[in-house]
């Protein structure tokens, strides 16, 4: 038996917006820890890990690991149903092939239940080394997703550096050029609102700004995102989802031949 | 010529 409660449902919609742009079917795997998924997304330039930890739910039942096969725009669409305030819980029996979505209003007037078909993925686990990146930038999530839909209007690859200045976005297209730079900046009250960079050396990568613009739906997970970049690693950006886990999205950099 | 990596060229299967 699987019975996973949330009383934020509306934290779930947010997840599943944040995945279902890059990754179609994927598996998500429950155990007595929480709920994790891995996936690529159909071209492997991009991956996208999800946790969220058992003690971050209401209830959390998981008797049997379990990897449930869904599709993530049916998923959304069913979580459309439901309302932000929602209590949400999922329900699956060890041997099934559905997953119920249970819907609660809070004040429990209104109960609807929708059970999906689960699907059978073959999906392969990758493993993800441990690394230490040579920077680290923590910036608000909405100044992150500003930049990468400006400079989207512009070009299509996005260099980010990371020096003692700062980091600098540089994009270049048909109509002209662009850079912003952002600086450290720990002064502001609140912490959310600063950008703390962390650099061991210097570090260039360029990036597909499409995979970007797709990582930036995790918006609303989180005020603050933190992108991890070493020269010899895929980039990393992570929203942290409160008391819960994070998403992380994995990406490989393009190289000059 | 820029060439898109892959993330398999980075991370193995498990």
């Amino acid at each position: 038996m699987l019975e996973l409660r949330l009383l934020q449902g509306g934290l779930l919609k947010k997840v599943l917006e944040a995945m279902r742009e890059l990754v179609t079917d994927a598996n998500f795997d429950c155990s007595r820890s929480g709920c994790s998924l891995q996936a690529m997304d159909s071209s492997h330039v991009a991956l996208v890990a999800l946790l969220l930890r058992s003690d971050g739910f209401d209830h959390f039942r998981c008797d049997r690991n379990r990897s449930m096969g869904m599709n993530l725009n049916h998923v959304a669409k069913l979580l459309r149903c439901a309302g932000n305030d929602d209590i949400v819980t999922l329900k699956a029996d060890d041997d099934g092939d559905t997953v119920t979505f249970m819907f609660e209003s809070p004040k429990q007037d209104k109960i609807a239940d929708f059970e999906m078909k689960l699907m059978d993925i073959q999906s392969e686990h990758l493993g993800i080394p441990e690394a230490e990146y040579q920077a680290i930038v923590k910036m608000p999530s909405q100044e992150f997703a500003r930049i990468c839909r400006d400079l989207s209007t512009i070009g299509d690859t996005v260099v980010i550096s990371v020096t003692k200045e700062g980091v600098k976005f540089s994009t270049k297209g048909d109509i002209g050029s662009a850079n912003i730079v952002c600086r450290q900046n720990t002064t502001v009250d609140k912490p959310e609102e600063s950008t703390v960079i962390e650099m061991k050396d210097p570090v260039s990568l360029t990036f597909a700004l499409r995979y970007l613009i797709s990582f930036t739906k995790a918006t609303p997970l989180s005020n603050t995102v933190t992108v991890s970049m070493s020269s010899d690693l895929p980039m990393v950006v992570e929203y942290k989802i409160a008391d819960m886990g994070y998403i992380r999205y994995y990406l490989a950099p393009k190289i000059d031949e | 010529t820029c060439i898109q990596r892959r993330i398999l060229d980075y991370f193995s299967r498990r």
